[in-house]
């Protein structure tokens, strides 16, 4: 699958 | 959330405030990089535009702007208030030399390819490196202040705890973040030799000084 990265870090 | 994220940012913010304290109380930013300082107001901006178009968290919002907030603070400290305790003869680090590197690998690694991405990657890269004018300093300096090596122990901590908080996600959501995980994992090396220092002369009671 894709690579989904959230970015829900600081 | 993880443990080893919550205790990263904590360690995040508590170097923040050893830094503000050590500014405060010797009302001098003497063995502080003006250039490391200015680094993190941009790669705090870069990544952190995302408050206006994307929402996480209260907590992750909060931290956001408190990042923010005070790193601009502290360039205002450095630039305006106690200016004359600060001596760029030894400040010489050249910024465009990480400023262009991470400009070109945000632009190579990049989740996609948009302004927000590629900014979002930049701030990633940027961060990893921007600690080099002050090692760098302190590597002309040869010596510093104990009060800057708890600084800089705390802000080492911080990306350091963030390598577990990653393994700990791979394995409970099945997330990984490569781009975070490779910078990451620079930026905590490039903190190894201080980290040797730092353990091995301060924690032990002695004052940092480099071997000449």
């Amino acid at each position: 699958g894709n690579v989904v990265v959230q970015h829900d870090e600081l | 959330m993880n443990i080893f994220r919550f205790l990263g940012d904590l360690s995040h913010l508590a170097s923040i405030f050893i830094l503000l304290h050590k500014i405060q109380t010797t009302r001098s930013c003497r063995g502080i990089s003006f250039r490391t300082q200015a680094l993190y107001v941009v790669v705090f901006i870069a990544r952190y535009l995302d408050l206006f178009f994307r929402y996480v968290s209260l907590y992750n919002s909060a931290m956001k702007l408190f990042f923010i907030a005070s790193s601009c603070y502290i360039l205002y400290l450095m630039k305006i208030r106690y200016r004359p305790t600060h001596d760029p003869s030894i400040d010489t680090f050249r910024v465009e030399y990480l400023l262009a590197p991470c400009l070109i690998l945000a632009l190579i690694f990049n989740y996609k390819f948009n302004f927000a991405e590629v900014l979002w990657s930049f701030s990633i890269w940027l961060e990893a490196v921007a600690i080099l004018p002050q090692l760098f300093m302190l590597q002309r300096t040869g010596e510093a202040e104990n009060i800057t090596t708890h600084y800089l122990a705390a802000l080492g901590a911080y990306r350091a705890l963030y390598i577990p908080n990653w393994i700990y996600r791979y394995f409970t959501e099945g997330l990984v973040d490569p781009i975070a995980v490779t910078a990451g994992i620079v930026q905590t090396g490039l903190y190894l030799d201080f980290f040797y220092v730092y353990f091995t002369k301060v924690l032990q009671g002695q004052k940092f000084e480099l071997p000449a």
